[in-house]
């Protein structure tokens, strides 16, 4: 048996929201310590690493691990069905073939109850390289999906520049360039502050297409944390509330 | 020109 609750459905809504535009399907890892997704997208140009802990939810049971195939399509359509005070409940057997969802309304005596097949899904066995990053920057979700959103109007790809002094986004094209420079704050740890660990300074160019799906994810937290070496995969990672995080890994560009 | 990197070898575990 497997049983999984959140009093607010809206940190899964949130989850859905940010891998639908990149994962067709998943598999759901569910163990003792909670949900994990490590999946690609179908190019193989990116990898989603998501994590909820079991510790997070406000009911947790599984009983024996499972691997659970989910169409992510499927799986968005039914949480839209979910407003966003909605306690939700994922429930499972033992040897499912589908994996139900209840929606209960506060004060309301409704219930609402979705039963999606699971896939058959070919494992591929994904495991994340131990890295240690050059740079490492902390700065407001929103500060830097609104930066991706402003330059990509100008170019394919965007560099990203860090040094001590603070990051730089650069984009260019056609109609021209646009730079964006973000200064390290003073504070650190407020929701909008910019914090720089540095040991080597990077400058990477990314698929601007793959940063749209990854500020996916800004509504789940006010910082985002990019780690950035040379010749190895960007991170780009969001907390999930208290229970977990989601991380987006994108290969940067190289010259032909 | 950029290209990009296919990043299922740098991920799968054999």
């Amino acid at each position: 048996m497997f049983e999984a609750r959140l009093t607010q459905s809206a940190i899964l809504k949130k989850v859905l929201d940010a891998i639908k535009d990149l994962l067709t399907e998943a598999t759901f890892e569910c163990t003792d310590s909670g949900i994990q997704v490590q999946a690609m997208d179908n190019a193989h140009v990116s990898l989603v690493s998501m994590n909820l802990r079991s510790d997070g939810f406000d009911k947790y049971r599984c009983d024996r691990n499972l691997s659970m195939g989910m169409s992510i399509a499927v799986m968005s359509k039914i949480l839209k069905c979910a407003t966003t005070n909605d306690t939700v409940t994922m429930r499972a057997v033992d040897n499912p073939d589908t994996i139900e969802f209840m929606f209960d309304t506060p004060g309301k005596d409704v219930q609402a109850q979705y039963e999606m097949k699971l896939i058959n899904m070919d494992q591929e066995h994904l495991g994340i390289p131990e890295t240690v990053y050059s740079c490492v920057v902390k700065m407001p979700s929103q500060e830097f999906a609104r930066i991706v959103r402003d330059l990509s109007q100008f170019g394919e790809n965007i560099t990203i520049a860090c040094t001590k002094e603070g990051i730089k986004f650069s984009a260019a094209g056609d109609t021209g360039t646009a730079n964006v420079k973000l200064a390290q704050t003073a504070d650190s740890g407020e929701s909008d502050s910019v914090t720089i660990e540095m040991q080597e300074s990077v400058k990477l160019s990314f698929s601007c297409r793959y940063l749209n799906f990854f500020i996916k994810a800004t509504p789940l937290c006010e910082q985002v944390q990019l780690s950035l070496s040379n010749d190895v995969p960007l991170v780009c990672e969001f907390n999930i509330g208290e229970i977990g995080h989601i991380k987006y890994y994108l290969a940067p560009k190289i010259e032909d | 020109g950029k290209s990009q990197k296919n990043l299922l070898q740098y991920f799968k575990i054999n």
